[in-house]
């Protein structure tokens, strides 16, 4: 059975896609089945790789009854790595599928069916404590919650992590927070990190591995792929994310 | 009876409470009664502003029948300037704010009830295309879509455009698309400029008043004010925000 890795934020733009998309990529090169599951509405991840054919068939086709859950599974080029994109859904129907998430039936037998598929799921979601976000913590392992180093981040992390205890004191004990993951950040020394760090210490506190503010990744999501995917010459950058990879190892083993 | 002018987007993080906070401030200080209404369930208006007292009371007591108009205005140091904050919403009960939200009978009612206390209402609202944005769009009169000036943005935007299209011709023809405005623009000269120009010319296209990538603008996020607030050494970028209000009279005009 997959381990099920949330990308989660109340704030906006936090970078959540960003991650999402290139942890799966490191995870993926490691030689692990790996699935990208795209629950935001937004459908940032497929529209991003999908650019230049009609949409893939993915999560709104499964919900709506109109594809199975081989239909929705797209290989990329990398052998490890298939992704599931959030699927033909017109801007006008948003709320429907935000209900139909609510019901949170047909989005755990969707989890079931792509766990039995891969051995990890890395799942992007939208921002908010809304519904779509509530029901994926109820259904997943693990939730990693990016935000950027700074002032007003702390209020707006520190509500979806009463909300993450609260899912797992309700409905879900499995649920881990393996941690928070500074995004974006331009200084080393921001002393916003050392507000982070002393407020969220210890297990499920801020990742020791930070994600700088680099062009690279602003460049990578304009053209659509995640950095893994731009070649070699990235290699500092894509050596962020494999530290990020095992420290979420090292994370999970200890939870 | 007030213009409802709401600050609307899809994507996370493109700067809609930055430009809510700061295009009030500038509509009150050139003397016009101005609301500024936080319908995001995040809350950020009011936290960032009340946050060394208990927080104000705001649009979750009025949903809830826990406090009248008159008892959500908060004055601000600005005579012109009232705010009507989020109020008392735990991060656990979003999914119920939500839901009352859609049924948007509430909603009318509080906006009918603003509407006779100022001559603007500026709305700000959680990103994203769900129920809460679509509510505010069927009871407003005017809408601005902030956007970052890069590739990835157009599609995001070009979805929100069609479900405003959809609300003016559904719910609410009085609805009119003010503009898409580019923010946190880092070149003036930026090609995506020119493709967000050629994509949405004429009214209702983008705004010739475009918003730089400043730090100040962070920075009064950090201590949570609008720009106006603080004070003389900022008149570059306030004087962004006066020439953005009259281009947005001008456009209301034409309307
Ligand atoms: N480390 C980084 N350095 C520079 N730019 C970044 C970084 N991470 C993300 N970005 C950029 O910031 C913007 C927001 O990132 P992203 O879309 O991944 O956030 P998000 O949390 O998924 O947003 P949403 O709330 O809309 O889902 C994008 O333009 C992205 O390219
Ligand atoms: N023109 C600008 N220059 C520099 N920073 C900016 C600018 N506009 C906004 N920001 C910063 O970008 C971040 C996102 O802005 P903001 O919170 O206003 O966006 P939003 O659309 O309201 O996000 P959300 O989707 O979470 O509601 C904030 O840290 C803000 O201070
Ligand atoms: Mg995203
Ligand atoms: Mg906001």
């Amino acid at each position: 059975m997959a381990k099920r890795i949330v990308l989660a934020s109340q704030k906006g733009g936090v970078g959540k896609t960003t991650i999402a998309l290139n942890l799966a990529v490191v995870f993926a090169e490691k030689g692990r089945s790996t699935i990208l599951l795209d629950l935001d509405p937004q459908g940032a991840v497929g529209l991003a790789l999908a650019r230049d054919e009609a949409e893939w068939m993915g999560v709104a086709e499964y919900l709506m009854n109109k594809a199975t859950i081989d239909e929705i599974l797209h290989q990329t080029k990398i052998p490890s790595l298939t992704i599931v994109a959030r699927g033909g859904l017109d801007a006008r129907d948003v709320c429907e599928y935000e209900k139909v998430m609510q019901s949170q039936g047909l989005l755990k037998q969707l989890l079931d069916g792509l766990s039995r598929k891969a051995d990890y799921i890395i799942i992007d979601t939208p921002s908010g404590l809304g519904m779509v976000t509530r029901a994926t913590l109820a259904t997943a392992n693990y939730v990693i919650v990016p935000m950027q180093a700074e002032h007003l981040a702390l209020r707006s992390t520190s509500q979806i992590l009463r909300v993450i205890e609260h899912v797992r004191e309700q409905e879900n004990p499995d649920l881990e927070l393996l941690g928070i993951l500074p995004n974006m950040v331009e200084l080393s020394k921001d002393p916003a990190l050392n507000v982070m760090n002393t407020l969220w210490s210890g297990f499920g506190g801020v990742f020791d591995t930070i994600i700088p503010r680099a062009e690279v990744f602003a460049a990578a999501s304009q053209i659509g792929l995640p950095i893994g995917f731009l070649g070699g010459k990235l290699s500092f950058e894509a050596r962020r994310f494999e530290q990020l990879a095992s420290e979420i190892d090292s994370r999970i083993e200890a939870a």
